[in-house]
């Protein structure tokens, strides 16, 4: 499709950019409060390097300004209306950002399971996080973003007391239809299976 | 935008279908997980009259087959990637519905707080769902859908206890945008709030 085709050749020179500068940019996608501004915040501090980060939202400064608050370079895109990042966005913002020394960039996408799974923004590694209370079956019906990322990250795991949620479902539907997929289990509140997670995102890092 | 006035058209059409049928049509929006399929089961065993669903998903039946075990008549739209239903895929789907002796027709929305608030699919009422585990900042981040619904249900208020949720700052956000939206606080997992809930749509059904 047209859009998409334009949108691709700008993902390439936003990589090639990102390849220039040897800064490991991640695509973090997600239902709303999901944990995505959770994970960007406990990986950050426990990263080897400095971090930099490009905030998705259709309204309000509400992430920024809570990543701001430790002191991390960030930019806050608002889409307006826009259900997903584009590449083109993601190189406006970065113009905004001083990459100086970074060699993290998390791009943190509009709260949706559906549109971002469709825009490349020039990232290296694409992750998508999914939460205990939204339920067991999300990758079944919302195949086009598990399908499309390198990791998944089950947050909220604290609440599984609470919830009915089954995890081998859950997995078996990441396994059917992305097999060499990553999965992680974590809780942002009580930091279980952070270090773990990190440790891999390091080792993903081509340019540490 | 010549998409919308397209489906506006169709939802006239659709909504003159429903008045002359006397259905009451409920049209349910939420992010993936919040509660629309819950809401809906728990909603439909406390009516005083026979109920329909449209089910809405990208992928998979299993919403669908969730609500026939009930007995309740049910269509599935896969929509296979598109981010929200559209009036013609409504229009479509109810001509596969027996809607004899139906005084109630719920249409479960795709999970996603931001495209369908857009289309108009012909109902007479339009309900948003966000549950305490997402967290209190939703008005604020996706005002498109918070202001153009007539109530919206605050879910999962079972796990208040395990969670960071001010209902004060939630339901400010609501105002400011939506001055006349009722507010309505569940659990369908206590069933604490639903009979209320149900009072109130009841009361809102014209052809009663
Ligand atoms: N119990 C529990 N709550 C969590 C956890 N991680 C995040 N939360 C809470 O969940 C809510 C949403 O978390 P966020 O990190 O803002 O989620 P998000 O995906 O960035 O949300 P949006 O940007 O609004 O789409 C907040 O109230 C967090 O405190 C967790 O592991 N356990
Ligand atoms: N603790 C708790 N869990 C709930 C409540 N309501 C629903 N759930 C659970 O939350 C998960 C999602 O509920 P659903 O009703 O399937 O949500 P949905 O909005 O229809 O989800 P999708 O159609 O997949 O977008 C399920 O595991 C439910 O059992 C509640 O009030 N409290
Ligand atoms: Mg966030
Ligand atoms: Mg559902």
């Amino acid at each position: 499709k047209n859009i998409l085709d334009a949108n691709d050749q700008v993902a390439l020179l936003n990589r090639e950019f990102f390849d220039n500068l040897k800064v490991f940019t991640i695509n973090i996608m997600a239902s709303p409060g999901a944990g995505k501004t959770s994970f960007i915040l406990e990986t950050i501090h426990r990263l080897d390097a400095p971090s930099a980060v490009i905030e998705g939202d259709v309204a309000s400064s509400i992430d920024s300004e809570r990543i701001a608050e430790f002191g991390i370079p960030v930019v806050q895109i608002n889409t307006g209306g826009n259900c997903h990042l584009e590449a083109t966005m993601t190189r406006e913002a970065v113009k905004k950002l001083s990459l100086d020394g970074v060699k993290y960039l998390f791009i943190e996408n509009v709260g949706n399971l559906i549109c971002p799974a469709s825009f490349d923004l020039g990232e290296h590694i694409r992750i998508a996080i999914s939460s205990v209370p939204e339920g067991d079956d999300k990758p079944y019906k919302y195949p086009g973003l598990f399908s499309s990322v390198d990791a998944v990250i089950l947050n909220k795991i604290d609440l599984m007391p609470y919830v009915d949620f089954d995890l081998e479902r859950f997995r078996k539907g990441i396994i059917a239809i992305n097999r060499d997929a990553k999965i992680f289990l974590i809780s942002c509140k009580t930091k279980e299976g952070i270090e773990a997670l990190v440790e891999w995102l390091k080792s993903e890092n081509p340019y540490r």
